[in-house]
């Protein structure tokens, strides 16, 4: 009886072989419906990707430009079919986001061009396409990628958004520093149903949820800096724009409360090790916004001050805040209009939009830094449950 | 090592006319 022996690593090429009517089966089982929670939790991260490279290095293996094309295309089309479908699912979107930048960086890697085979191992360069340059469907994945970014952030923003408002400005933790609520206000309705029940907790725990889901995935550290710059922006020009809006929001102990949540949000980039992605510089203007709310606002010393220290807001939102500034007991008086008129002549000269509130539509040009991997092709194993079946290890 | 023969360029379509090459119509199609 003939014993079957598994073969060993060294003998396999790191290629995956498959039959051209297989291919609607292997996108549709690798792609559409497979369950990202199952396999990010599971596997190596960016495993679909893998296995796809490996199909489409047999293809290139075999000199078939046809089945090389049919299976990108038949790779991107299911890819933005699935995200269509489930493009309101952050973990959906965030597995293939890193699954399409880790294919690129492989089409990259294996390309045969020297630049990106740098840290390849001698194994890794045998393991080069062989036939075919994809120098422009690379392009075409990149782009792809941008969208599915794109996805992502709004995504994230659909999530963060209701939470915002609640959590950086109206919860106060700091007990006992607002006291006297300001004089003949209103406490605002809100136009969220569950907006009050969202602390800055809430936001913080968010993060980090955000965070880990991308971090399972193994989406590339460069990236996850770039979506936690993002999401700090967002948080920073939601709150401002509503503390710009709100009198109730202008006071000097909501300045106090909104330092605190910053340092807070701080604390947290320290704690994940991203303080040098720039997420906290998107603060900036918010910053600037509550100490405004409390620095002392009377002699022409003081406007000096804050003309030097305001450089992150326009004179819009500087003015903006000291009319709504708004007194909470005796010790504090309203700002003189001489004062803001002292300002207004002093940033006169000042090159700037006349804008009033933050763009919290814009998204920063993203960028897919290389980022090779270390993994040998020929010792990825193929768990049952993706029912790839079909394929052979070659 | 990278092969000494070189590799064909393999022209690509847009992202947006590669959704044209519809590969799941059978499919959807009632």
């Amino acid at each position: 009886r003939p014993v079957n022996l598994p073969r060993k690593e060294k003998d396999f090429q790191g290629m995956l072989e498959y039959k051209k009517e297989d291919e609607l089966k292997l996108v549709k089982n690798l792609i559409l419906e497979l369950k990202p929670r199952g396999v990010a939790v599971n596997f190596i991260p960016g495993l679909p990707a893998y296995i796809l490279f490996m199909c489409l290095r047999h293809a290139d293996y075999l000199n078939d430009d046809q089945k090389v094309r049919t299976l990108l295309t038949s790779t991107i089309n299911s890819i933005k079919k699935i995200l269509k479908k489930r493009g309101d699912d952050f973990e959906t979107v965030s597995f293939w986001l890193s699954n399409t930048c880790r294919f690129l960086h492989c089409l990259k890697q294996y390309s045969g061009e020297e630049a990106f085979m740098k840290h390849n191992t001698p194994r890794q360069n045998e393991h080069c396409l062989s036939n075919f340059d994809l120098a422009e469907y690379r392009q075409v994945l990149s782009d792809l990628a941008i969208q599915i970014y794109q996805q992502l952030i709004k995504c994230m923003e659909n999530i963060l958004q209701p939470m915002i408002v609640s959590g950086m400005l109206e919860h106060e933790t700091i007990q006992g520093v607002s006291g006297v609520k300001p004089t003949g206000l209103r406490k605002r309705t809100s136009s969220i149903a569950d907006e009050g029940t969202y602390t800055l907790d809430s936001i913080l725990r968010q993060l980090s949820s955000f965070h880990s889901i991308m971090c399972q995935h193994g989406t590339d550290p460069e990236l996850i800096k770039q979506v936690v710059k993002q999401q700090f922006y967002i948080i920073g020009a939601v709150t401002l724009n509503n503390l710009l809006l709100r009198k109730d929001m202008c006071s000097w102990s909501k300045g106090m409360q909104i330092r605190y949540n910053v340092s807070q949000l701080e604390e947290w980039l320290r704690d994940k090790n991203l303080m040098n992605c720039g997420a906290k510089e998107t603060l900036e203007p918010l910053i600037q916004a509550a100490q405004l709310l409390q620095v002392k606002k009377k002699t022409d010393e003081d406007a000096e001050a804050i003309c030097s220290m305001c450089n992150a807001l326009t004179t819009a939102q500087i003015v903006k805040v000291l009319n709504l500034y708004t007194p909470v007991n005796e010790f504090e008086e309203r700002v003189s209009i001489m004062f803001i008129r002292t300002i207004q002549t002093r940033l006169r000269d000042r090159k700037e939009s006349p804008q009033l509130l933050m763009d919290t539509k814009i998204i920063y040009p993203v960028t897919f830094p290389f980022n090779p991997s270390s993994l040998a092709l020929e010792s990825i194993h193929i768990p049952g449950s993706l029912n790839l079946g079909f394929l052979t290890r070659v | 090592r990278p092969p000494s023969r070189p590799r064909v360029l393999l022209k690509a379509p847009t992202l947006a006319e590669m959704e044209e090459m519809n590969i799941f119509e059978e499919e959807e199609s009632p």
